[in-house]
């Protein structure tokens, strides 16, 4: 899988519709203290397919979806979308002929929940299912958020082999 | 299973082998079970040998050598099943300009088989990379980001 | 003792009222007691307003904002019984550019009454001391400290 | 008090006699990962009448001592010493009338333990009583070590309130 662009459109900090295109290799993310670098890592691991609110920093799943600023109100829903290339490990007769996919997922504020490849519904399962074909099954070390090092250094000897257990 | 648990510590002990003196110029780092106890119970100790040093826990290394060998390990974890993309947030923080270099090197090598995107604000990490975003909340609460150069980035990480 | 506990919080809080909006260009944060419990064995929270922004406990912060906060908390707890010397090991390890800065202009301050020595890799801390130390182990296994020029203190820090 | 000198002795990875000068106002210390940086502040809070060896990040006190490196062997000894400025603070009548005051710890291998006043064996609360007078009564918030950031902000709150009661 070769992952294109990933938009962001209400989601925590990002209250615009945001595009980050991503190159071939390394790229960077910058920006002072509080900015929202570290949402845009949640907003991967959420479209992704994440259950759990603490891993997204929140209480509630709904504390994902951008409550509003000074200038701003509240948004009524947040949707995050990853498009990349079909590099023909696509299983799901639907999308295995197409060039490129789109995941969505969309969370309103009602607390309904939405999920869609190239913008037709469909359920979770079709999206675990995309994600398995292409090598994102263990999504466990494709992401390492901020303090999971500092985590590891801390970690007691029994808690560790959670790590290696969940790596297998 | 006794054997799956046991199998994937032996595949991290290979990648561990092969990362860890990338980052740290030389030595090695093994994982090892703690003896005496059912493999599924016991606990994992993380033994290191720096160059010209004698082996020691992770527990007894300075902060920033334990932070690169913990380093050492995700990426070994990581490498077990290699996912098509890599995120990394702010790993690069506790390094000293040493070890961002030979981190860089290794990171090289693993962009060749995967998208690597780092979170960082660190100007060296911002200069060896491809692309760079820098992110902005001009308006308070609001994020903004865009494709920056690298002047731009180095001024938005202040 | 209920009150000797309670003096020291609001002494803290008043130090931190000093030190926080130096850190944050603006802002506030309170040391508060959970509510409905015995002040002796109530939990500690910390209640953060960045400028422009609403009131959140610490654990909602960003990364960067947590560290800088907890500095602030570590300094306030410092100045209510100020020790002649202060020694900071890495503490502006998390720091941003913006952030160094006003550390440095708290640093500053603090140095008129009390002497403070840093343990750093940052290049701008190294370059507003009054006087720089470099170590190093070229004998492995053997650390020698020496005075250094700022070049040299870069150089070695890498 | 007014800082002038550590001199180092033995000391962790200080196998030879090492001094730093203290100035006036700020001094920083620099240097590669491992190479003894953080032994400096150990070495400080020892020398101040750091009682546990976790403290110091070892098992036993004698982990302090120099415990050998390729071209050298164990040393017998350790000591650091800290010498100040008596700025009129220091009550007790045979150090009061002196400008300079030193203040050293030794441990021998043999578990043997030495403390001095100007190089004059005293008693270890003859060395609490010297740093009560000149207000290093209470040491918990002059040493910042390393970690000790992350770990405040991992604490849970009713970890947090010990600190506060240290601070009083
Ligand atoms: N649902 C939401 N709606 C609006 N803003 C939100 C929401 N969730 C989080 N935020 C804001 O996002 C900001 C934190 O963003 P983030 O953690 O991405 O910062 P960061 O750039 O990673 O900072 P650091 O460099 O310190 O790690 C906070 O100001 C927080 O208030
Ligand atoms: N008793 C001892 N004898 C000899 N060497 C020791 C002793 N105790 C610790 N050391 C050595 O001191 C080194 C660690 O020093 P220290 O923790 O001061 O590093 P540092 O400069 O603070 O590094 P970092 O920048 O990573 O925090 C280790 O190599 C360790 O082996
Ligand atoms: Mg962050
Ligand atoms: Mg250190």
């Amino acid at each position: 899988m070769k992952v294109t662009r990933l938009e962001i459109n209400g989601f925590k900090s990002f209250a615009e519709r945001t595009v980050v295109d991503f190159p071939d290799g390394l790229c960077a993310v910058v920006g002072p203290n509080g900015c929202g670098k570290s949402n845009v890592v949640d907003a991967i691991r959420w479209v992704l397919g994440e259950q759990s609110a603490k891993q997204l920093r929140g209480h509630a799943m709904e504390d994902v979806i951008f409550n509003g600023s000074d200038g701003q109100s509240p948004a009524g829903m947040g949707e995050v979308s990853l498009v990349f290339e079909n590099q023909g490990d696509v299983t799901a007769p639907a999308f295995a002929d197409l060039s490129e996919i789109m995941v969505t997922r969309r969370l309103y504020r009602s607390g309904e929940s939405e999920y869609m490849i190239n913008r037709v519904p469909c359920r979770l399962k079709d999206i675990h299912q995309l994600f398995m074909d292409t090598g994102l099954g263990n999504r466990d070390y494709a992401i390492i958020e901020q303090g999971r090092v500092a985590a590891f250094i801390e970690s007691k000897p029994v808690e560790r082999r959670l790590w290696v257990e969940e790596a297998a | 299973s006794r054997k799956r648990f046991t199998d994937t510590l032996e595949e991290a002990n290979q990648r561990l082998a092969e990362v860890f003196p990338v980052l740290f110029s030389g030595g090695s780092a093994t994982l090892t079970l703690e003896e005496g106890v059912d493999p599924l119970d016991a606990g994992l100790h993380i033994m290191v040998e720096l160059p010209g040093k004698k082996i020691r826990t992770l527990e007894s290394l300075s902060g920033g050598e334990k932070a690169l060998t913990a380093v050492a390990v995700l990426f070994a974890l990581f490498l077990i099943r290699p996912a098509p993309f890599c995120i990394l947030d702010e790993v690069d923080a506790p390094m000293d300009e040493a070890n961002i270099g030979r981190f860089h090197d290794l990171l090289s090598r693993l962009s060749q088989r995967s998208q690597i995107v780092m979170i960082t604000h660190n100007r060296r990490t911002m200069e060896m990379v491809q692309m760079l975003y820098g992110v902005t909340m001009e308006q308070k609460g609001v994020s903004k980001l865009l494709a920056v150069t690298l002047q731009e980035g180095e001024a938005m990480a202040a």
